[in-house]
């Protein structure tokens, strides 16, 4: 089983 | 006010094809360095950051930094009308409702304007790190459209490993397994044809194809695209826009549960 994060997991608010 | 003037109109109709589809909406970032926008497509799994400089239009001011608000179905059906050869305008006043947009023939002999109505929309900016990556390919564009869509009529996600042997995209569903490998190439005399392989260290990681897909509506827009790899990251998926900027997409990898 694979499972998709959100793309926002890998950025920073700015 | 906010203007900014380009000969080759045909390349905004081309990045507003290529972004219409997976982002509904988005800010329209103008400021006196260029136009940017970035926005995440409706299920957040992929991010897009387009960059086109100030220097890269013909004409090109902006008094105040706005935010238009775009929504790209309807930024597309105007664009539309504006034919291939025909030197686009973008015009609006600070704090402005609309964008309006200009079409001029070559021969100067019919010119139309297109008000778009502009809308609020709150979004949220994500800081993207300037960062080393394992492996970069750079490839031609038309070659990477084909193998994401061939690989999507086998599987869903594809394995993407890129090794001293070259990049390998690996996918499987129920008519069988797929595999495609490139390999560093530098034979052909065009440099649009050839492929480039910079690794680091050997990455594999695993992506959903629809998005992957998705982003080669983008073909038309560069000869060559860049995909950069480094283990646990977004894959990065980048087309070069002449002078004018670039358009990267970013997708999340699918990790094991």
């Amino acid at each position: 089983q694979t499972k998709q994060r959100s793309i926002s997991a890998f950025f920073k608010t700015s | 006010m906010f203007e900014a003037r380009i000969t080759q109109g045909s390349v905004l109709k081309k990045l507003v094809e290529a972004l219409k589809e997976l982002v509904t909406e988005g800010n329209f970032d103008v400021s006196n360095t260029g136009l940017s926008l970035q926005a995440m497509d409706s299920s957040h799994v992929c991010l897009v950051s387009l960059t086109l400089r100030e220097d890269g239009f013909d004409h090109f001011r902006c008094d105040r930094n706005m935010a238009m608000g775009i929504h790209f179905g309807n930024l597309s059906k105007i664009l539309k009308c504006a034919g291939n050869e025909d030197t686009i305008t973008l015009k609006a006043e600070d704090n402005a409702d609309q964008l309006t947009l200009m079409f001029e023939a070559p021969s100067q002999d019919r010119i139309s304007d297109f008000d778009l109505k502009l809308m609020s929309i709150e979004s949220e900016h994500l800081g993207i790190p300037d960062q080393d990556y394992s492996a970069e390919v750079k490839l031609p564009s038309s070659e990477y459209q084909r193998i994401v869509r061939d690989l999507t009529s086998i599987g869903d996600t594809v394995l993407i490993s890129a090794t001293k042997e070259g990049i390998k995209f690996s996918t499987s569903g129920d008519v069988g397994t797929a595999n495609i490998t490139l390999r560093h190439n530098t034979t052909p005399e065009k440099p649009e044809e050839q492929t480039f392989i910079d690794l680091k260290e050997p990455v594999a990681l695993t992506f959903a194809l629809r998005y992957l897909n998705n982003f080669s509506k983008a073909t038309p827009l560069a000869p060559q695209v860049k995909l950069s790899l480094t283990k646990d990251l977004p894959i990065v998926v980048e087309y070069q826009v002449g002078e004018l900027g670039s358009v990267r997409f970013y997708l999340a990898p699918k990790i094991d549960d």
